[in-house]
């Protein structure tokens, strides 16, 4: 999946299985990644799980998860809010679209979620203030979350590496199925300008997307992803990026 | 920091009430503590390094201690307040703690907030 930090950096990473995306004092959110073909390297979102902590008189511990075709609205435990605290309203869960797009208010920690399923996966996006953020226990020994440190070097993928290769060999060599080489660059560049004008990293994923998979809902990730980043995101004049973080070895990736 | 707040509903609630003599009122004087507990846990965020913060969360170990009190019980059911302004379109029991953007502004500019995502393949 594309992965874009807390520090506006942006990265293509494989992060196959469990990986955490955040975890601090307040709330915890885990993913799970599956190859989107059998023994292909590309994977996609399958799963979200995100645990609000108790918290003082405002909320109870609240579990969310999420999987392919089961994008509840409520809770595990049924419910949509905080529990029976005083402050539980400041906990809810909001249906936007049926199955397709829900919306987390947590007022207490002045934080919003967005998960949609798009196609057959997911997607997650998350306002969080700063202070919430660094707010850990023990900073020294805070493990590896991607949201703040990005995906380790050897779980990022080189987009150099994809788009030199003639469409045929990249279907190859990421192992997709005979969808994958469907789509020339050409043809996946004006699917994607459909929906993403800007030739920004968004329509860099799109393009990835389309050439490793055949799948156009990918163009529709993409595009909610940058709809997500334009309503949740502080700095409007960040909301396009177009210079990929830099590469494991410390090489800088290519720009647009 | 309100602390001075859980001070005087504090000294509020046990000057109503006798010496501290009979049982009955050794339980009323523990869940007076309790709810004094709570009320600093609730500042705790903003009273870092206030000395009468401090002063209170180590003198309500203390008191707890002298009057065996367990920390687990019942409080006292919270006062009914006239909501501020700012709360008239909220619950009206809704703990101001639990509107991180209202509690932090009171204490410090606009918050910087932050934004993470994750899609595609």
């Amino acid at each position: 999946p594309h992965l874009r930090t807390f520090t506006d950096t942006f990265q293509t990473c494989k992060i196959q299985g469990a990986w955490p995306l955040i975890d601090n004092n307040y709330l915890n959110v885990q993913v799970t990644n599956t190859p989107v073909h059998p023994g292909s390297t590309a994977t996609a979102t399958s799963k979200i799980t995100i645990i609000f902590k108790n918290f003082q008189e405002c909320v109870d511990q609240k579990v969310y998860q999420a999987e392919m075709d089961e994008l509840p609205a409520a809770f595990v435990d049924g419910s949509k809010n905080g529990g029976d605290k005083s402050g539980a309203n400041s906990l809810k869960i909001i249906e936007k679209v049926s199955g397709q797009h829900i919306e987390i208010q947590a007022k207490y920690i002045g934080t919003t979620i967005v998960v949609r399923q798009v196609g057959r996966y997911l997607t997650f996006a998350v306002r969080m203030p700063e202070e919430v953020v660094n707010a850990v226990e023990d900073k020294e020994n805070q493990g590896l979350y991607l949201c703040l440190q990005g995906c380790p070097q050897n779980q990022q993928i080189d987009f150099r590496t994809f788009h030199s290769q003639t469409p045929e060999t990249g279907s190859r060599r990421h192992g997709t199925g005979s969808n994958g080489s469907s789509f020339t660059p050409q043809m996946a560049g004006a699917k994607c300008k459909e929906k993403l004008p800007v030739e920004d990293l968004y329509f860099q994923s799109c393009v990835f997307d389309l050439l490793t998979t055949g799948d156009v809902n990918f163009t529709l990730a993409a595009y909610y992803a940058f709809e997500d980043v334009k309503v949740l995101h502080s700095n409007k004049d960040k909301l396009h990026l177009y210079e990929r973080t830099t590469f494991g070895s410390g090489t800088a990736a290519p720009q647009s | 920091c309100k602390i001075l707040k859980c001070n005087s509903e504090f000294w509020s609630t046990t000057s109503n009430s006798h010496h501290h003599t009979g049982a009955e009122d050794s339980v009323e004087f523990c869940t007076a503590l309790r709810t004094y507990a709570h009320c600093t846990r609730r500042t705790a965020r903003y009273c870092r390094g206030d000395l009468a913060y401090h002063s209170a969360v180590h003198g309500i170990d203390d008191l707890m201690s002298q009057h065996n009190c367990s920390k687990d019980g019942p409080t006292s059911q919270p006062r009914v307040r006239t909501p501020p302004p700012w709360d008239s379109q909220e619950r009206s029991d809704s703990p101001e703690i639990c509107h991180y953007e209202k509690n932090f502004h009171r204490h410090s500019a606009t918050p910087n907030y932050t934004h993470c995502g994750l899609f595609g393949d």
